[in-house]
């Protein structure tokens, strides 16, 4: 049987994007112990009108995206984390010591309209 | 391809200069330059350091503080060097911040005349940010099993005390110290042993006193003058190399807060 096939346009609302950070590519492999990346995620896609329930938005994003329709002056919503969580980081600080740490707002749990 | 001393990557750095020559001005040349001052600035921030870290080849990870990081990721405990170890949930059910300290070795020696060979450690807190409040601390001493030298002899234990150096150590007489904490070990057994050391170090840090470190005696029971000197590693071994020792060496573990976000809550693994 054929696949189903998502509507195009719900592709490109706003939603959750994969995004590894691999401490080698920014070069802060040498000081970072671990981890050697991680899962930060990023939010990516469009905020439509009308905003739809899923799409985690405000008041003040719906009466945004309301007045968007009638004024296209006036931006749309944007796409933005709205739930974030902390990773532990092991590194070696500026004198050499070690040092673990819990660092808050480091990943993506959900996006929204905002 | 990085510049080592930033923390912003050298082709990040690139996109901004060739943004500007797009842009022309020398004036808009100036301005990303500040910009990338600015980013560098929150980036240091964000982690709590002074500098970008450059660290030297020489800097050794403790065993202790991989497997802190296991426990806290979550990870299986089949997974950690020492399998024996358990999440210090009190000590950092407060804390966000773990730091691991080796102590300053050419300063090791107590002088003066002594029952039972104390050894001095020197631990320089000084890397730690005034912002930081450090609220509890531990001292871990590996020690390692003896051969039994005769049954009555296996039975027998050792009892380390751990002390804080009250004054400048005196160039002869008895130094001025206050014990901190006590435990009875056996010979026949090879662990890391955690000892309390939270009120010295509250001491040096919180009310700002001279640190004028710690003192390890080790006393065999019944007293036995000659041998079990290297059940406790609290100073190197010659005949070992240097990389034994390195992760076997006392270490003082200092459990501390910013005061930004959560403090470390183990993580279930998914």
């Amino acid at each position: 049987s054929a696949k189903h096939q998502r509507p195009r346009k719900n592709k490109k609302n706003c939603r959750r994007h994969a995004l590894y950070v691999d401490f080698s590519d920014v070069g802060w492999n040498d000081w970072i112990v671990a981890p050697p990346g991680y899962q930060a995620f990023y939010c990516h896609g469009d905020c439509p009108f009308p905003l739809a329930d899923h799409l985690n938005s405000t008041n003040h994003a719906i009466v945004q995206t309301l007045v968007n329709s009638v004024n296209a002056s006036i931006p749309k919503a944007c796409c933005v984390p709205t739930e974030l969580s902390a990773i532990s980081m092991l590194y070696l600080d500026e004198y050499d010591k070690v040092v673990l740490k819990n660092y808050q707002e480091m990943v993506v749990e959900g996006c929204g309209c905002r | 391809g990085t510049n080592h001393a930033s923390l912003i990557p050298e082709t990040g750095r690139k996109k901004v200069g060739e943004l500007q020559a797009h842009a022309g001005s020398g004036r808009r040349s100036g301005q990303s330059h500040e910009l990338l001052r600015g980013f560098e600035a929150s980036l240091l921030q964000m982690f709590g350091l002074r500098r970008r870290p450059q660290p030297s080849k020489a800097a050794v990870i403790p065993a202790y503080m991989l497997d802190l990081y296991r426990l806290q990721s979550g990870e299986e405990e089949e997974s950690l060097q020492d399998i024996s170890l358990r999440y210090p949930e009190r000590s950092t059910s407060r804390a966000n911040t773990v730091r691991s300290f080796h102590h300053e070795e050419h300063l090791e020696n107590l002088p003066g005349p002594s029952d039972t060979p104390r050894v001095r450690f020197l631990f320089n807190l000084s890397s730690v940010p005034e912002n930081e409040v450090i609220t509890s601390a531990e001292l871990r001493l590996y020690r390692e099993q003896l051969e039994a030298r005769s049954p009555a002899w296996e039975r027998g234990s050792h009892r380390i005390n751990i002390y804080e150096v009250m004054k400048p150590p005196p160039a002869r007489g008895q130094v001025i110290t206050r014990l901190l904490d006590t435990r009875l070990v056996h010979h026949n057994v090879s662990r890391w042993e955690s000892f309390d050391v939270s009120p010295a170090v509250l001491r040096w840090t919180q009310d700002r006193q001279p640190n004028h470190g710690l003192a390890v005696e080790v006393t065999p029971l019944p007293p036995a003058p000659a041998g079990p000197g290297n059940h406790v590693r609290i100073s190197r071994s010659l005949p070992q190399g240097d990389g034994d020792w390195a992760q076997l060496r006392p270490l003082l573990v200092t459990f501390s807060h910013d005061g930004r976000g959560h403090a470390l809550t183990r993580r279930a693994r998914r």
